[in-house]
């Protein structure tokens, strides 16, 4: 989360720092430098969104560099979780009876 | 209700953390994380079961490219249970592989199963009194988690889109100030968070050692929208366990 994360270039020393140490933890490497240059506007994007989400949390959480750190959302949203479910309800009646009738 | 109710204390009920790699499987190890819990609680015998069986045999033929958790849970019943995880691993393959199961022995069955209704302390009691359920939330804020208690609003986590599948295992309260600003010299006022104990599928080295924690009572993330769960056993009164 160091400076230079709002103004997206010249990267300051310490993001690219923090993006080689990710890329060390999570084992990433990159077919081109154009790519390596790619992923880390992203994961220089991804860190102020986390940032962000730190400063907005109502709870206890931590947010910050994660195995996910070098990919778009809609990458993440692609890659994991699946399809959405709105408008798709199941045709399963949610369980109304009392628990001790124990019959839906 | 009690004040809290963990799982993962009872040995053979929760199973290691799964990692669903590039496959986008949540639903099916979530529906398997359910089947297995609800197994060894009732029967105090640990079985880790197929999820690839799911992933093949699945109506709708998706494989690695997502699926439902009432999905999951007919392919159980029309192939009248589930083979085991040691006959039948996870391959975590793009494209479905020819469903196998009648290869393999089934080691857990279920009868039925249903949704909860969208009540956060009727979802509570029925994990303390029954065992784990899956839940089907928006994981939009999962993406940047490291560990702690996700509290937020609507508007930073939308209830109505819900995307990611994973099992409730327990739920809880943390003093806020235990778990920030310990080092504070001058003493705060403590605010109590009621939260709630998922497992993820996403390895061991993700969030809270594969776990994650949600606020309870706020509907954070539309847990409350699609609260699910296999019946294992027949529905007596009998059935009641009680969550340490």
């Amino acid at each position: 989360r160091g400076p230079g994360i709002q103004d997206p270039g010249p990267w300051s020393l310490e993001l690219k720092e923090a993006f080689a140490l990710f890329q060390i933890q999570f084992n990433r490497s990159y077919t081109s430098a154009a790519e390596q240059a790619h992923r880390l506007l992203i994961f220089a994007h991804n860190l102020a969104q986390a940032q962000r989400l730190q400063e907005e949390d109502l709870g206890t959480a931590e947010f910050g560099v994660t195995m996910f750190s070098d990919l778009t959302e809609e990458e993440f949203g692609q890659l994991y979780g699946h399809q959405m479910v709105a408008g798709a309800v199941p045709n399963v009646s949610r369980e109304v009876v009392s628990e001790a009738g124990g019959e839906s | 209700l009690p004040l809290t109710c963990d799982w993962r204390k009872v040995h053979g009920v929760i199973l290691p953390v799964r990692n669903q790699g590039n496959c986008r499987c949540c639903w099916a190890m979530a529906a398997v994380g359910n089947i297995e819990a609800l197994w060894g609680i009732r029967n105090h015998k640990s079985v880790e079961l197929s999820v690839q069986e799911l992933l093949d045999c699945d109506r709708c033929n998706n494989g690695c490219n997502g699926g439902f958790v009432w999905d999951a849970f007919m392919t159980v019943l029309n192939n009248s249970g589930l083979a085991s995880e040691k006959d039948y691993p996870f391959q975590g393959t793009k494209e479905p592989q020819e469903c196998l199961a009648k290869k393999y022995q089934k080691v857990a069955w279920i009868q039925d199963f249903f949704m909860l209704p969208a009540n956060e302390d009727r979802i509570a009691q029925h994990l303390a009194t029954h065992g784990p359920i899956t839940v089907t939330i928006n994981k939009k804020l999962l993406m940047q988690y490291k560990n702690g208690v996700i509290k937020s609003t609507h508007a930073q986590c939308n209830p109505e889109i819900v995307d990611h599948s994973v099992l409730l295992v327990g739920f809880g309260r943390s003093e806020k100030e235990e778990e920030e600003g310990k080092q504070e010299s001058r003493p705060r006022p403590r605010r109590s968070i009621p939260y709630w104990i998922l497992k993820n599928s996403w390895g061991e080295s993700w969030g809270e050692r594969g776990y994650f924690r949600l606020h309870r009572g706020s509907n954070t993330c539309g847990l409350t929208k699609y609260p699910v769960s296999a019946r294992v056993g027949l529905p007596t009164k009998k059935t009641r366990v009680s969550c340490p």
